[in-house]
């Protein structure tokens, strides 16, 4: 149940605090990309990130624009304009929209390979 | 949060799994369990709803894979391979904080748990309004099986949440993506057939359409062959959508049409049953007050029983029942076994190349009208017989011979198992 602490139950609004931001500025789309993987570098997906999330800036955050306007079918400007910002600020699933680059681990030693792979 | 997320990340609930990039693809095994945490429920829909909704999104799933999901309610939280919960900005323990109501609306982790913003506006399936909890719910399962997020149109993983008709269906993308993870379902039947129905059109003029229905154990599936996939929704109990025959288990299905005949009969074991296609139900007695079920031995004299399997040959007058090895062609209209017969499958039905035969214990055969042809059905393999036209382009083939098996599902897509806990979603 939830816990209501007005009588009349006004508090069943949503609290302005519990709104999510909008994106509406240049910093906040530098996270935006970042966060959700556009911007090259690998969103902090893990359960102990160190530190804030590397933004991208300059020439990488144009194509990082470029990339995420590409994907939401948005002329490929660079700029973040009025439509680009509205795409960002869709409801959206907070996964990572870009696959990260294959990890630089050693090759594993020689065995069966992963039984989903080999199924078929 | 009232919700007290503290207090489970106290208890060491961190999210399992892997970020993408990880080691594993895939889980291993193919039962999945999952619980919606008692300790982080919805505060906006019922438990029953909730509950309801969550199995419904997995159902989704399995429909189109060889995986099954089951709800568990006892095992201790670490056995439990998909645990699924509601939070509010920090949450649960997870480090990917919620940002409010708007914007991010839930996450996974791939081979480990959902989480879902509580500040948002999740609404069952029925709404029009609010965010769809089982799209959203579907969409974050993808991620946990092992998907990642595409722009495909139409896609369930498309990272933004589309508000759309309540009905959404995983579509062709979704299903190929899932089965290259986990593989196609396979499995046998225990019979396949056509079913013929007559339909006025909008001028008033009588059209024959058929559908194709696939039976194992004690479900069927409906097959859209336009589409090229099961209907949505199923598969169904026999006890449902097949009123007055067996439940479970049909040996064979034949449909004697001629001109002056229109008869559906099931068998099973030694008996048969008619079926009643304008009533949609098996006939309990027949024109002389003869009740059903009836014996195989009594309608059909010298068939034995129980069969492997039958189909009605529409161009011969002939059922052509299978036991064993041996097959028996019986004339329905002198409503006996041709002189002739029994004889070897492979006889009257023979191998195109040497040796790539079921030769006995055939599970299904059918005349299929979407493919003008014969198949027969063993294992998960299919042989499909020699037709007119493969005769016309190719004349050394031989009658009603049978082409070199192939995978059923590569044919026929996603006749999948559900889990049964969920069959009567």
């Amino acid at each position: 149940e939830s816990l209501f602490h007005s009588r009349d139950r006004s508090d069943l609004e949503p609290s302005p605090l519990r709104q999510a931001k909008p994106i509406a500025d240049l910093h906040a789309a530098q996270r935006f990309l970042s966060r959700y993987g556009w911007s090259g570098v690998w969103a902090a997906w893990g359960p102990s990130p160190e530190g804030p999330p590397e933004t991208p800036k300059g020439a990488a955050l144009a194509e990082a624009v470029r990339r995420f306007q590409r994907a939401n079918a948005l002329p490929a400007s660079g700029e973040l304009d009025a439509a680009t910002l509205a795409a960002m600020n869709r409801p959206r699933c907070g996964v990572p929209d870009m696959r990260p680059p294959p990890p630089s681990a050693p090759p594993s030693p020689p065995g069966p390979p992963p039984r989903a792979r080999s199924r078929r | 949060s009232p919700r007290a997320p503290l207090s489970l990340s106290r208890r060491g609930w961190q999210p399992r799994g892997y970020p993408d990039g990880g080691a594993a693809q895939a889980f291993s095994k193919r039962t999945l369990s999952w619980r919606l945490l008692g300790e982080a429920l919805s505060s906006q829909l019922s438990v029953a709803d909730q509950r309801r909704i969550v199995a419904l999104a997995f159902r989704m799933w399995s429909e189109v894979t060889p995986l099954d999901f089951r709800e568990d309610l006892a095992a201790p939280g670490a056995a439990v391979d998909i645990k699924l919960g509601f939070g509010r900005g920090r949450h649960l323990g997870c480090p990917r904080a919620f940002d409010g109501s708007g914007q991010e609306f839930a996450h996974a982790w791939r081979l480990g748990d959902i989480h879902f913003d509580d500040d948002e506006h999740f609404t069952p399936p029925t709404s029009d309004t609010g965010i769809s909890l089982l799209k959203v719910a579907v969409h974050e399962i993808g991620h946990v099986l092992g998907l990642p997020h595409t722009y495909r149109t139409g896609s369930i993983m498309q990272p933004n949440y589309i508000p759309q008709e309540p009905a959404f269906e995983l579509d062709w993308s979704d299903r190929k993506a899932i089965q290259k993870l986990y593989g196609s379902c396979e499995g046998s039947f225990d019979t396949a057939f056509d079913w013929i129905r007559k339909e006025r059109n909008q001028y008033g003029e009588v059209m024959v359409r058929f559908s194709t229905y696939f039976f194992r154990n004690s479900w069927y599936w409906l097959y859209e062959n336009r589409n090229n996939r099961t209907r949505y929704g199923d598969p169904i109990q026999i006890l449902t959508g097949w009123p007055g025959i067996p439940t479970h288990n049909i040996d064979a299905f034949v449909h004697i049409w001629t001109w002056k005949r229109d008869e559906r009969y099931f068998f099973q074991g030694n008996q048969y049953w008619r079926y009643d296609s304008d009533k949609d139900q098996a006939l309990t007695e027949d024109e002389q007050g003869k009740s059903y079920p009836k014996l195989i031995s009594e309608g059909f004299p010298g068939i034995p029983s129980p069969l492997d399997t039958a189909f009605y040959d529409r161009r011969q007058k002939l059922i052509y029942f299978f036991k064993e090895s041996l097959v028996f062609a019986f004339d329905v209209n002198r409503n006996r076994v041709l002189n002739s017969y029994p004889k070897r499958i492979t006889e009257v039905f023979p191998a195109v190349i040497p040796q790539n035969h079921p030769f006995r214990n055939i599970d299904s055969a059918y005349y299929s009208y979407a493919y003008n042809s014969i198949f027969f059905f063993k294992g998960n393999a299919y042989w499909k017989v020699v037709n007119d036209k493969d005769k016309q382009q190719n004349s050394w083939l031989p009658a009603n011979g049978l082409f070199p098996k192939k995978f059923i599902s590569e044919k026929w897509f996603d006749v999948c198992d559900v889990h049964i806990s969920t069959l009567n979603m």
